[in-house]
């Protein structure tokens, strides 16, 4: 463990927290993508099958259960809860558009043609999209609340840390993961034009609004 | 690329 990859963990813990407080108090997931939130509990759910049979430490199991109970909880509130604040009608990227290439790339590039590395590579390649549906959402509606700009700076934060932390690792350790850094690249890089309009906008004050 | 056992990585 080092710095990186612990400040990486918890900037990607502040996000689903925000988030799911945001939804709780406010009773209310409007501009917030339901299938994004699908395709995170996805995520967790492929990569942290062996939560009962690899234990690494106290740490790494206690995150995979808080990371696994809040993104189910999100997916509840979301689509039985406040289902009526949902909003459909922007959050209309087609998932199947991820999920199939991402699972046939799963299948063809692995370390391990085995059940259980496919489905980590797959959650590898799947996290790196996830995010898509709710950035195509916020480009829908052209704006977003300062809470979800938050929750989303956050979630891009953690990937980038995650980078220095493997380049770190790479130094220190000599080891690097090639599937994880390549998938790690892409989902920060589909974060840039976010970056740049939260640094702009909402750390002046201003509310996120994209050029229409 | 180490082959490692598992992914210690969240």
């Amino acid at each position: 463990m080092n710095i990186f990859r612990l400040l990486g963990d918890l900037s990607h813990l502040l996000a689903i927290i925000i988030l799911l407080l945001k939804i709780w108090r406010t009773r209310s997931c409007a501009g917030v993508s339901g299938k994004s939130q699908i395709l995170f509990a996805l995520v967790f759910t492929t990569r942290y099958l062996d939560l009962f049979t690899n234990f690494i430490s106290m740490y790494n199991s206690a995150m995979k259960l808080i990371y696994l109970v809040c993104s189910y909880a999100t997916v509840f509130l979301m689509y039985f809860k406040f289902k009526a604040t949902y909003d459909s009608n922007h959050d209309t990227f087609r998932m199947e558009f991820l999920v199939v290439p991402v699972g046939g790339l799963a299948f063809l590039v692995n370390h391990d043609f085995t059940p259980l590395e496919i489905l980590w590579t797959f959650s590898i390649y799947l996290e790196a999209v996830a995010i898509l549906p709710q950035l195509f959402m916020i480009s829908k509606t052209g704006e977003a609340e300062t809470i979800t700009s938050h929750y989303l700076f956050a979630l891009g934060s953690y990937r980038a840390l995650y980078i220095v932390n493997w380049v770190f690792r790479f130094y220190t350790e000599g080891f690097f993961d090639l599937i994880a850094i390549v998938a790690g690249c892409v989902q920060t890089i589909l974060y840039c034009d976010f970056f740049y309009l939260y640094i702009t906008k909402v750390l002046k004050g201003k509310q996120l609004t994209l050029p229409a | 690329d180490m082959d490692e056992e598992f992914h210690d990585e969240l």
